[in-house]
């Protein structure tokens, strides 16, 4: 592991006294390597390795009389820190209900997401609106009407092809119903696909949703800090959901993701199942992503 | 970097960040890097890096024939990967493309789990005119399989794709589900499936490593099928997968439609990974 390989560093070190400046550098070199096998984005693992590195080479690290121990706890630190230091929940609307706009790229797991999120909130009492977004892939709206059901949720579709005349529709079925939260679940697409990305555009301001949350796989590599400033740049991101933590993935779209587009993270899928979305912990991801 | 036979400090670094951008790892760069300093001394560097890539993915076998055994139908083709990566469109695609040369295609849904997999299957076999065999949710997948295996014996069917569930490399109960998916149907038919295609998310970092070598513990995996790389991700995953497994991509998938999947071109893929 990390902790490992810089303990071992530092310790044929200790007998010197305190660090140089090449042993922080190598120590950052192992960081850097952590992290792009965790998945991190290149650039934002240096960034990430570069900032640490200046924070080391401070008075902390090199004249503690435990430097290796210092220097891990540096990158912890830096590391919880840019997941998000303190828990982001869903933020609700002064007036319900509050409209949610689900987005993502293709398969990272919105639809399911979409009927976590309600049965979540359904648990905590709220009434939820699950909305059929998606009018392109086969059999998009039966498959979140049969979640809707099992989540106990309230579905909403229409036979429009307007998708944001849909999802407008939804958010005054809101209202005529009196929900809590209307869950927009949008269809799947491309970062790059521009006509695609316009829907959304337009969608966001005929919906007028008060979060806007990036679903996105924890196995995506490097694509994912791409993919968060396009959606961030284009829709202007309130939040993220972390996908498919039950896998070994490490994780590091988690870093990119919050790096580039400072989306705080606020939840996590851990299975298949309506129940198995958890609340995000920054310091279990700083540990996992670490190794 | 074209042109140049040795490279200075500043290019191999840019080298390196091309190449780990396009995930090919940490260790699959350090590799390529070795084998561009040490290549071959008549080639310039970019041709060293393109020889060694595509000597790594050249398929190490032959396929399996994908026919039965002595020639017989139906080719059993079974469909797995993990949650999301493309399989039930991928398996709509090839249905299509069979069909497209005159074969008689069946598509079993063997994921029983999924809502309104089914359904989906069902939008795809129907593009493909191919024939469709599914079952109730919750039914045995393995039993699905068998029956659709017995149904294209008896119609004569050519080609039988059997669509599976989305399942994580690391759940040992799913992997398990897959051996006895992949075992009741050689139980139906000797031999068979004659053909496993591993669906991966060209966007997949390292873990795609651990899913080609969890799933082909599982059940042998002959080809990838390299999805969604109409994106911005390159894909760079299956050169560890190649190095490690021997296992070649076969496919690509380029969008959404029945008509985006490709024959998968390994100078195509570097060429591209090469910006
Ligand atoms: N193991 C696991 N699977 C998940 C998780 N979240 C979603 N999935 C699975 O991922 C697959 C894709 O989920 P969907 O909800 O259809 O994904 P989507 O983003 O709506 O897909 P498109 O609408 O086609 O873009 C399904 O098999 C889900 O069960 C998770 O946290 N863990
Ligand atoms: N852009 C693009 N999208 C693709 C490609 N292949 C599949 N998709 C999309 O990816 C999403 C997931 O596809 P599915 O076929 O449902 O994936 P799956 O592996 O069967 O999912 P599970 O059964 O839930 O595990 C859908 O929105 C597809 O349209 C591709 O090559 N390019
Ligand atoms: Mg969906
Ligand atoms: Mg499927």
């Amino acid at each position: 592991s990390l902790t490992d390989k810089l303990s071992s560093l530092f310790k044929n070190l200790t007998g010197q006294g305190k660090l140089s400046e090449a042993n922080v550098r190598e120590a950052a070199a192992q960081v850097r390597l952590a992290l792009l096998e965790a998945d991190v984005n290149l650039q934002v693992a240096e960034d990430f390795v570069a900032r640490v590195q200046e924070r080391a080479l401070g008075a902390e690290v090199l004249s503690s009389i435990t430097p290796g121990h210092q220097f891990v706890k540096i990158v912890h630190e830096q590391l919880r820190e840019t997941l998000g230091g303190k828990r982001e929940a869903l933020r609700f609307a002064s007036q319900p209900p509050t409209v949610v706009m689900v987005c993502g790229l293709q398969g990272s797991g919105k639809t399911t997401t979409c009927a976590k999120l309600g049965a979540l909130l359904k648990r905590s009492g709220k009434r939820v609106i699950l909305a059929a977004a998606d009018i392109y892939r086969p059999a998009a709206a039966e498959q979140l009407e049969i979640l809707s059901q099992q989540a106990g949720c309230i579905f909403y579709k229409s036979d429009s092809t307007d998708v944001a005349a849909i999802c407008a529709g939804a958010a005054e079925a809101g209202v005529r119903k009196l929900a809590d939260a209307v869950i927009l679940d949008t269809a799947g697409r491309l970062h790059v696909d521009a006509e695609m990305m316009e829907e959304l555009v337009r969608t966001k301001a005929a919906a007028r949703p008060h979060e806007i949350l990036l679903v996105l796989d924890s196995m995506t590599g490097q694509d994912a800090a791409l993919v968060a400033a396009e959606f961030n740049s284009k829709l202007g991101l309130t939040g993220a959901i972390l996908t498919k933590l039950d896998s070994d993935a490490r994780g590091g779209a988690a870093l990119s993701l919050r790096a580039v587009s400072g989306a705080a993270i606020k939840y996590v899928g851990t299975g298949e199942k309506l129940a198995d979305l958890e609340e995000f912990h920054p310091e279990r991801m700083a540990s996992r992503i670490l190794g | 970097l074209s042109g140049k036979r040795s490279l200075s400090a500043g290019e191999l670094d840019r080298l390196e960040g091309l190449l780990l951008s396009a995930d090919v790892g940490v260790e699959g760069t350090r590799r390529l890097l070795q084998a561009v300093r040490q290549g071959p001394s008549e080639l310039d560097a970019l041709e060293r890096l393109k020889a060694e890539m595509l000597a790594i993915l050249a398929p190490k076998s032959d396929y399996r024939p994908p026919g039965g055994e002595n020639g017989g139908k139906p080719a059993v083709w079974l469909i797995l990967g993990v949650n999301g990566s493309g399989k039930t469109t991928s398996a709509g695609k090839l249905g299509s493309r069979l069909a497209g040369r005159g074969l008689k295609v069946m598509m079993a849904a063997a994921d029983t789990y999924r809502a309104a997999a089914g359904e989906q299957l069902a939008v795809w076999a129907d593009r493909a005119g191919a024939e469709l065999v599914a079952s109730k949710p919750g039914a045995d997948p393995a039993a699905v399989a068998y029956d659709a295996v017995a149904a294209a014996q008896a119609r004569g069917t050519d080609v039988l794709l059997v669509d599976t569930a989305g399942r994580l490399h690391n759940k040992k109960h799913l992997q398990d589900e897959l051996r006895k998916i992949h075992a009741t149907i050689g139980k139906r038919m000797p031999g068979a499936p004659h053909l496993g295609l591993l669906v991966m998310d060209a966007a997949t970092g390292q873990s795609g490593l651990a899913q080609a070598r969890l799933f082909s513990q599982a059940v042998p995996v002959d080809g990838i099928v390299l999805t969604k790389l109409d994106g911005t991700a390159k894909g760079g995953i299956v050169l560890a997968i190649a190095q490690e497994l021997g296992i070649p991509v076969a496919w690509a998938g380029t969008g959404e439609g029945a008509g985006d999947l490709q024959e998968f071109d390994a100078e195509e893929f570097v060429e591209g990974l090469l910006g």
